[in-house]
Order: structure tokens, then C-alpha cells, then sequence
């Protein structure tokens, strides 16, 4: 898995 | 988006909705603790600020982020000015700086980027994660609440409650981990287990929201 900030949630 | 996420932002619509129904109609805000509410508002302030630098992700978000920014500002108002008399600063007694400091340090080291807009970005996530500390130290002073503000709580701490199978979900569907977010969400989560144990015994079952003495 990639690590990332799930910058589409809220 | 997945049926988790949804109903997680959904439930954090509600929450707020709930809470300015609780204010409006009681034309009060007592209970609700002011330091949780401005902590809210530095948290979509330094989170939502890519609303700013043209990283367009949909209108749903951007609806959002602007609903979260202008509804936290407008409680704020509303209790500082409009029913400043029903508000207690007495008991709203928690010292944010506990929260605040601590979470620019983590943000500090703990971040995707070295960059102004993630370290704010983590920071946004580690206050979050805590900002409903003072009002439920609050609710444990005086040890009872308004039933629609434990329906306020209990639709918050839903929220991200919810989008914790969300990232589940997301794991297995596109093959990423948002570790941070991960991390201060399950703190965040576990915050409200308490609460949540009494809501479902007591306030669910008819009862008022009594904690023993």
C-alpha cells in the first residue's frame, strides 16, 4: 500500500 | 467515496445542524463549551486551507469545507455575542493550551511534508482529534446534559467513528493508508467510548443523561 494523506476527506 | 465516508460527513452535518437547532430553539448555550467550538474553528481554518490555493477536489468538498468554516464561526458568534449571558465560562474550565501546544509539536514531527500547508495540515488533524476534550470535561463537571446535546455529541463522535471503516474500505479499494489520519482518528474515537457506553444505556433507553455522582 502507498502511504498519503487522504487530503479528499473531510 | 464509499457508503462509510458518506455517512461519516453526514453525520458531522447533522451534528452541527443539531447543535444550532439546540441553541436556536432554546435560545441558549448552555452546556456547550466554548473552548471545543473555537478549537473547531482553528481546526477547519488550518485544515480547508487548500480551499485558498486552487487544489480543487469536487463541489462536494469544497460545499463542505465552506459549510464546516462558516456554521463553526457562526456558533462562535452566536455564543460570544448573541447568548453571551447563557454561557458559563466557569465550567468551561479546560486549559486549551494542553491541546494546542501538544499538537504543533506532533505536526512539527509528524508530517507528510515540510512544507507551511501540511505541517498546519497534520496539526489540523492532531487538534481535531482532541478538540472535544473541554466540552467533555464540561459534561463531567456538571455530570448531566441536555438530551440534544448528547444527540450533538453522538453524531460527531459518529463521524469518525464512521471513517474508520471508511479507511478500510479505502485500504482494499485503492491501496492507501493515511497513517495520520488513521492514528488521531482512533484516538479521537476512543475519546467518546465513554460517552457513547452512557448515551446508549441512558439516553437511548429514554433516560436523561445523568452520570453517577
Amino acid at each position: 500500500f502507498r502511504v498519503r494523506g487522504h487530503k479528499d476527506e473531510l | 467515496m464509499n457508503v462509510f465516508r458518506l455517512l461519516g460527513d453526514l453525520s458531522h452535518l447533522a451534528s452541527i445542524l443539531i447543535l444550532l437547532h439546540k441553541i436556536q430553539t432554546t435560545r441558549s448555550c448552555r452546556g456547550i463549551s466554548f473552548k471545543t467550538q473555537a478549537l473547531y474553528v482553528v481546526v477547519f481554518l488550518t485544515r480547508y486551507l487548500d480551499l485558498f490555493l486552487g487544489d480543487w477536489v469536487s463541489l462536494y468538498n469544497t460545499a463542505m469545507k465552506l459549510f464546516f468554516i462558516g456554521s463553526s464561526c457562526y456558533i462562535l458568534y452566536l455564543m460570544k455575542l448573541r447568548f453571551r449571558p447563557t454561557h458559563d465560562p466557569a465550567i468551561d474550565t479546560f486549559r486549551v493550551e494542553y491541546l494546542v501546544g501538544p499538537s504543533l509539536i506532533l505536526a512539527l514531527i509528524f508530517n507528510y511534508k515540510y512544507t507551511l500547508v501540511e505541517i498546519l495540515w497534520a496539526f489540523s488533524i492532531y487538534l481535531e482529534a482532541v478538540a472535544i476534550m473541554p466540552q467533555l470535561f464540561m459534561l463531567q463537571r456538571t455530570g448531566e446534559a441536555e438530551t440534544i446535546t448528547t444527540h450533538y455529541l453522538a453524531a460527531l463522535g459518529a463521524y469518525r467513528g464512521l471513517y474508520i471503516p471508511n479507511w478500510i474500505y479505502r485500504y482494499f479499494s485503492d491501496g492507501t493508508v493515511d497513517p495520520i489520519a488513521v492514528i488521531a482518528g482512533l484516538v479521537q474515537t476512543g475519546l467518546y467510548l465513554d460517552f457513547f457506553y452512557v448515551y446508549f444505556t441512558r439516553v437511548l433507553q429514554g433516560q436523561k443523561f445523568e452520570l453517577p455522582a
